[in-house]
């Protein structure tokens, strides 16, 4: 009975929520609020502008801006929050 | 804080708004004060006022909806994205959409408003025992027609205090038949049903027939959510069925597994595997209060802000006792300047006074009973007052620079002006008592004290001077105890005031909880009237006897003012 669970993850029918990757919901989450938006708008590359995108969003949320999609980001992605985009363009 | 670009604020600050339907998660009333309160936060600073409107196109449309909801930003389910708002314009512009995949509250679990039985509408108590058993949901144990009940104390057996629980068999909402309960079986497109439904509906609402036959007679309402009932999925408004099968096991409770994010889900039929239905437990839910004063804040021209602690920060955190950041303050402040101070005091009573006998009649300052402001405005309209007290032996109700009193012989006068009565008191008292041996009045406002004795007034002086912590924001009761002893009440906590020396007694603070049970330990107002003490909380009182037992639960507006 100590041994580890194995979890097996289904499809709940009507679950507007799928399960997604870090990387999907990061992805989502800086285009949704605005972030991406704008680094395109500034026509750097897309590897750059996720970079430079994380780090205005670590900044907006008070997080440590490493630009990079670290635990404390993902935890602050899956908060609950208001839907109007952070970052306008 | 932020505003939108150009700056977009209203042109007007007479603002309107229009609730266009309801969550089935709370009751109507519940949801009508959370908005009110919501649009209060910020009237209470700047020179808007907010009004409703039942039709027609006001400023700021309000409304639920799940996912795509009629314009181009879809919510996404249960958590995530709660709410959302347009800055102030035409059209859709100043709305406000609520996502009703969300669980709303008050932020602390189900708010179960209860119907008929003896409790005048109270809130169900949670956990109550009945018959030896504690509940924690609304039951239909000890009934023979299936209508869910509650006990509006923490023991049936003892205080028999019990109203019915919002559910289909009790009334509808929204709809077209004035809230009248669902009539099972009834016939849509030829099928009988025998339960709610979202058949013939692409919003995932539950609805059902008022009559038996909706084909025929077109009557339909909403149902209300159990407070047993699941959240979104593919079962909304089902109760969970325990023990269920999923992947061959069997649960007796809400489980995560299967589930990447940790939520908790269970099966509303008896097998997950074979009927595939299921919906998230409910939890503490998030509060309709905070979530609108933020969502209100975009319809006011806030854009969000980057201080954490302010309410236009744009993640969601629950507050149990939420005061405007001063970032929000500046911000709306920027947009429309800060809320005017007291009513400049018109020269002659003529102009408040319609008696024409009275027109010439010289202004005195030394009346304590002024010429009422405007007899329309009517203490059984104010769903929450700032402070009730009693004063010379007549209950006193205050509201926003207004007070009403109700005489002996239970007739409401007023509204007076405070500031015509007590020139020194602020528009917000939010605690008063009379020392019956000195027939000094106190009053409380945020962290001041004034105190008068007639006409004359001492203070104001900061609550520290009467040894009260400096961590105290507000007193929000006090209780003349007789001797020259007053307690005062604020947070969970309270102190025994020595009115002789000013100062607080020894062996003070000492927790609410653990001297006067079974009342709200958030409550807004503690007060005496006719040898009840009454603790507040919304437009509900609890009130307490002499051997500090809850005698009573009910409403302020119908049973202290008897209000029609």
């Amino acid at each position: 009975w100590c041994l580890p669970l194995k979890s097996i993850f289904v499809t709940f029918p009507g679950d507007i929520l799928k399960n997604r990757t870090d990387t999907e919901l990061a992805d989502d989450y800086l285009r949704r609020f605005g972030y991406m938006n704008v680094q395109h708008r500034s026509g750097l590359e897309p590897s750059m502008s996720k970079s430079k995108a994380l780090k205005m969003l670590q900044q907006q949320l008070g997080l440590e801006e490493t630009g990079e999609l670290d635990q404390p980001t993902v935890t602050a992605m899956k908060q609950p929050r208001c839907g109007v985009p952070d970052i306008r363009n | 804080y932020q505003t939108f670009a150009g700056d977009l604020k209203w042109d007007h600050n007479d603002i309107t708004y229009r609730i266009l339907n309801y969550s089935p998660d709370m009751e109507g009333s519940v949801i009508d004060d959370a908005f009110a309160r919501a649009f209060k936060v910020w009237s209470e600073v700047t020179p808007l006022t907010f009004t409703r409107l039942y039709d027609g196109t006001a400023d700021i449309m309000v409304s639920f909806g799940r996912a795509d909801h009629g314009d181009p930003y879809p919510f996404d389910g249960k958590d995530g994205l709660l709410a959302h708002a347009y800055p102030p314009g035409e059209g859709v512009q100043g709305d406000a959409h609520f996502d009703d995949d969300e669980f709303w509250t008050l932020g602390k679990g189900p708010v179960v408003k209860t119907y008929y039985g003896n409790a005048e509408g109270a809130l169900c108590q949670f956990p109550f025992v009945f018959e030896g058993k504690s509940y924690s949901t609304c039951t239909t144990e000890g009934r023979s027609d299936g209508l869910p009940w509650c006990a509006t104390t923490a023991d049936y057996g003892r205080d028999k205090k019990y109203g019915f629980c919002p559910s289909e068999l009790l009334y509808t909402f929204d709809g077209n038949s004035d809230g009248a309960a669902c009539v099972f079986p009834f016939v849509f497109l030829g099928e009988t049903y025998n339960s709610c439904t979202t058949e013939g509906r692409s919003d995932g609402y539950r609805w059902c027939a008022t009559t038996k036959n909706f084909d025929q007679d077109k009557k339909y309402g909403f149902c209300p959510n159990r407070d047993t009932a699941v959240i979104g999925g593919n079962s909304e408004g089902e109760p969970c069925q325990f023990p269920f099968k999923f992947l061959g096991d069997t649960y007796d409770s809400c489980t995560s597994e299967g589930r990447g994010d940790g939520k908790l889900w269970c099966a509303t039929t008896g097998d997950y595997d074979r009927d595939q239905k299921w919906g998230f437990c409910p939890d503490k839910g998030y509060s309709l209060f905070l979530v609108a004063a933020h969502e209100f804040g975009h319809a006011l021209g806030l854009d969000h802000s980057t201080v954490q602690e302010a309410l236009m920060f744009p993640m969601y955190s629950y507050v149990e006792r939420f005061s405007l950041h001063q970032d929000d303050i500046e911000g709306i402040q920027y947009l429309y300047g800060p809320k005017p101070g007291p009513d400049p005091v018109p020269p002659t009573r003529a102009a408040t006074d319609p008696t024409p006998t009275e027109k010439t009649t010289p202004r005195t300052t030394t009346t304590t009973t002024p010429a009422p402001v405007d007899p329309s405005l009517d203490a059984c309209r104010v769903d929450k007052f700032d402070t009730i007290t009693l004063i010379q032996q007549e209950l006193h109700l205050f509201k926003d620079g207004q007070y009403w009193k109700v005489t002996q012989k239970n007739e409401i006068k007023g509204p007076y002006r405070t500031s015509e009565t007590w020139p020194a008191l602020p528009s917000t008292i939010d605690s008063a008592f009379e020392d019956l041996l000195t027939k000094k009045l106190y009053f409380f406002s945020g962290r001041r004290v004034w105190v008068y004795t007639g006409s004359s007034v001492l203070g104001p002086r900061s609550l520290e001077k009467l040894g009260l912590p400096g961590s105290l924001e507000r007193v929000e009761g006090a209780l003349e105890r007789g001797k020259g002893k007053a307690l005062l009440f604020g947070g969970e906590k309270y102190w025994r005031l020595d009115v002789k020396t000013q100062t607080i007694d020894k062996g003070y603070p000492r927790e609410v909880d653990e001297v006067f049970v079974g009342v709200p330990i958030d409550a807004h107002d503690v007060f005496l009237y006719k040898g009840h003490t009454y603790f507040c909380r919304e437009h509900f009182y609890w009130r307490m006897n002499a051997r500090r037992q809850v005698d009573r639960v009910g409403y302020i507006k119908y049973d202290v003012l008897k209000c029609p």
